[in-house]
């Protein structure tokens, strides 16, 4: 029943945007961060077969079924986690980045983000001065059950708080910070480990840009649809 | 017929400086390629960023030890030219009809030329941003195709204050690129700011139609007992035709002992 497959023609030159029907799943195995349980990965292929040519591309990922919801507490304006609706305790580490020249290897990350799990850990806050953080780190968060709190390239010290007082407005270019947050939102979003965006680090980023990220990251209108039909915000992932 | 998917082009790079390339990109990609490690050309880390590659050609010292990092020119005082690096490299590829090649780079530090076998395209600025050039027109027709990439520095690398500090002078928060290479408390300022093919360079092969950024998101009812995977994809066709074409998703979990269930 995991299977599907879905007929279309494309104008040349065109590109288009397409959405399976939903895929059910019953009782699937969920993906829990470490300490919680296990890190249930399913294997999601999707290839395109052309008339008269045979495959064309295909793409491949492994998925984690879980819900992430976080949430301040109005008691201790700390912000609360739940997975799969299960409260969780967060004992997370700092993360700036694997290597200062950014000589980067899965080995390395693989090694780096075992030991976290190994200390017990459960969540990895990448800082907003350091990198959005590659698909190969998230790739090992996901097996090691290490969610990730993902900062955008904004620090108190350099975008208005620092010492000299500097760039108040961030960067120069806005529209480029938001193509650069657009791409990279695409390049990760379907980590299961990826449990928050953060628009920067001691520093809210500047209203144009922090409203962007705000919109643009919010659950998709395609998911709207299902409120209607009654369900709450509260089973929508 | 080539086969579809992707090749990660990590080895066989050469780099040199700009300043020490009296040639072109047009006539490195055609009539002057570099043939090996003639001075100034270098074996090069790629993915990697120019400070990485000179470490590894123990051009500079390795700026982790003791305080070797001071021995090293700020660009401040070199200037951006003296960081602005060539990298060079050759990989194989032939096409079969109706077949189509991308030159992938999934993260440059600040901005570059590439040219492949005598073509310019650019590579705009932006250290956290992907770039695919759907090369297919400039394949070179024996296959063998020569590719070289002009990366330049941020815009502003900014000038490291004596005193040091949390992001030195903050020129760096002008650009959208990493903080922490002007220096902070933990960390001592990255002389070359990370300029470079600081991620994975590759090229994928497909037909007429390329799956593009696909977003995966699940639902969750009754308990999460009722799950639904909702999948959508961008599709581009790259022929001159309409295709009329079959998308397949499948989904499998791996069991215990490497059993699977479809």
């Amino acid at each position: 029943e995991h299977l599907q497959t879905q007929h279309l023609s494309i104008p040349s030159g065109k590109r288009v945007q397409h959405t399976f029907p939903q895929l059910f799943f019953y009782k699937p195995n969920l993906w829990w961060p470490n300490g919680m349980g296990k890190q249930a990965l399913y294997h999601v292929t999707i290839t395109v077969d052309v008339k008269g040519h045979g495959e064309s591309d295909s793409w491949s990922h492994m998925y984690g079924f879980r819900k992430i919801e976080s949430y301040i507490d109005s008691a201790t304006g700390g912000r609360l986690f739940k997975v799969n609706g299960q409260p969780i305790f967060i004992r997370g580490g700092n993360w700036i980045l694997s290597d200062g020249l950014l000589r980067l290897s899965k080995k390395r990350y693989k090694t780096d983000i075992k030991f976290h799990a190994d200390m017990n850990f459960n969540m990895i806050r990448c800082w907003g001065g350091g990198l959005a953080e590659r698909p190969e780190f998230y790739h090992y968060c996901d097996i090691y059950g290490l969610l990730v709190w993902q900062e955008f390239w904004i620090t108190g010290d350099v975008d208005g708080r620092g010492v000299p007082v500097s760039n108040p407005n961030g960067p120069l270019d806005h529209d480029l910070f938001m193509l650069c947050a657009r791409d990279t939102v695409k390049l990760l979003r379907n980590h299961p480990s990826l449990a928050l965006w953060v628009g920067g680090n001691e520093q809210v980023p500047p209203p144009d840009i922090n409203n962007a990220l705000k919109d643009e990251l919010k659950l998709h209108p395609h998911f709207e649809s299902l409120h209607n039909t009654g369900k709450t915000v509260q089973e929508l992932s | 017929m080539a086969e579809i998917g992707k090749t990660v082009l990590d080895s066989g790079w050469l780099a040199a400086r700009s300043t020490e390339v009296h040639l072109s990109g047009t006539q490195l990609t055609t009539t002057h390629s570099p043939s090996g490690l003639d001075k100034p050309w270098m074996e090069a880390a790629v993915p990697g960023t120019v400070l990485g590659t000179l470490v590894k050609n123990k051009a500079v010292p390795d700026p982790f030890y003791g305080l070797e990092n001071e021995a090293i020119i700020d660009i401040a005082d070199s200037g951006r030219e003296y960081y602005t690096f060539w990298f060079f490299t050759t990989f194989q590829c032939k096409l079969s009809a109706n077949q189509h090649l991308d030159l992938n780079f999934r993260g440059i530090n600040y901005s570059a030329e590439v040219y492949l076998n005598g073509n310019k395209k650019i590579l705009p600025k932006g250290m956290f941003r992907r770039h695919s050039l759907d090369v297919t027109d400039i394949l070179h027709p024996d296959g063998q195709n020569l590719l070289a990439v002009l990366v330049h520095p941020p815009d502003h690398p900014g000038t490291i204050p004596p005193e040091g500090g949390q992001g030195g002078d903050h020129e760096i928060g002008k650009d959208v690129a990493t903080q922490y290479v002007e220096g902070w408390d933990w960390m001592a300022p990255i002389r070359d700011r990370n300029t470079g093919i600081w991620d994975e360079v590759s090229i994928s092969i497909t037909g007429p139609v390329k799956i593009i950024d696909p977003h995966l998101v699940s639902t969750f009812f009754d308990g999460y007992k009722r799950v639904y995977l909702h999948t959508t994809t961008e599709l581009e066709n790259k022929s001159s035709s309409v295709v009329e074409c079959d998308l397949n998703i499948q989904v499998t979990s791996e069991l215990e002992g490497g059993v699977c269930i479809v």
